[in-house]
């Protein structure tokens, strides 16, 4: 998969 | 970053910051679950390992080691200084059918079958339910101090303050996040009967406590 756009949340 | 995410976040350092202020002025971690704090540690534990080998903003990694040293903390405190005011007879939910299942869906629902990917989804479904130690405890004792409310109020304000975040992002960046979403609508959800209780006693002046 694409490296996950969410690991910029906390 | 969007101003829904940024207040969701202030929202939660604020809830940290209300519980440890909490404990210091009424010298007790009465009424708080260790369950739920220990849950919480081992979310931002299991969440923030990226910390040692991905960088996203001065911002983010200030925040992760907050919540971690935050967390850690506040365990410390109700195991040394306040552990004669905590009452593990009240305590009781048990966490093993919350960290069993959620094994199970971080293994099945993520997005990419590695060890750190893995965590990070587990944490999100482990934060989806950490709650409810503390929530049962609140049914069982049937009331609460009024800033231990506000700290629960805060903690489900920033939840829910993601959703509106999550449907931003959506539009802005066309990005969709199923597990945080999915996870993000259940811990929210959590939080409905409480909300109504505190909306209509608590705001009102009243003390917190559930009918009988």
């Amino acid at each position: 998969g694409k490296e996950c756009s969410h690991h910029d949340e906390l | 970053m969007n101003l829904f995410r940024f207040l969701g976040d202030t929202a939660h350092l604020a809830s940290i910051l209300v519980l440890i202020h909490k404990m210091h002025t009424t010298k007790s971690c009465r009424g708080i679950s260790f369950k739920t704090q220990a849950l919480y540690v081992a979310v931002f534990v299991t969440r923030y390992l990226d910390l040692f080998y991905r960088w996203v903003s001065l911002y983010n990694f200030f925040m992760k080691l907050f919540f971690i040293g935050s967390s850690c903390y506040i365990l410390f405190l109700m195991k040394t200084k306040f552990r004669p005011t905590q009452d593990p007879a009240i305590d009781t939910f048990r966490i093993e059918y919350l960290l069993g299942p959620c094994t199970v869906i971080a293994l099945i629902f993520n997005y990419k079958f590695s060890p750190t990917e893995i965590l990070w989804s587990f944490s999100i479904f482990l934060e989806s339910v950490a709650i409810l130690p503390q929530l049962f405890l609140l049914q069982r004792t049937g009331e609460a101090e009024t800033i231990t409310t506000h700290y629960l109020a805060a903690l489900g304000i920033y939840r829910a303050l993601y959703i509106p975040n999550w449907i931003y992002r959506y539009f802005t960046e066309g990005v969709v996040d199923p597990i945080a979403i999915t996870a993000g609508l259940v811990q929210t959800g959590l939080y409905i009967d409480f909300f109504y209780v505190y909306v209509t006693k608590v705001l009102q002046g009243q003390k917190f406590e559930l009918p009988a």
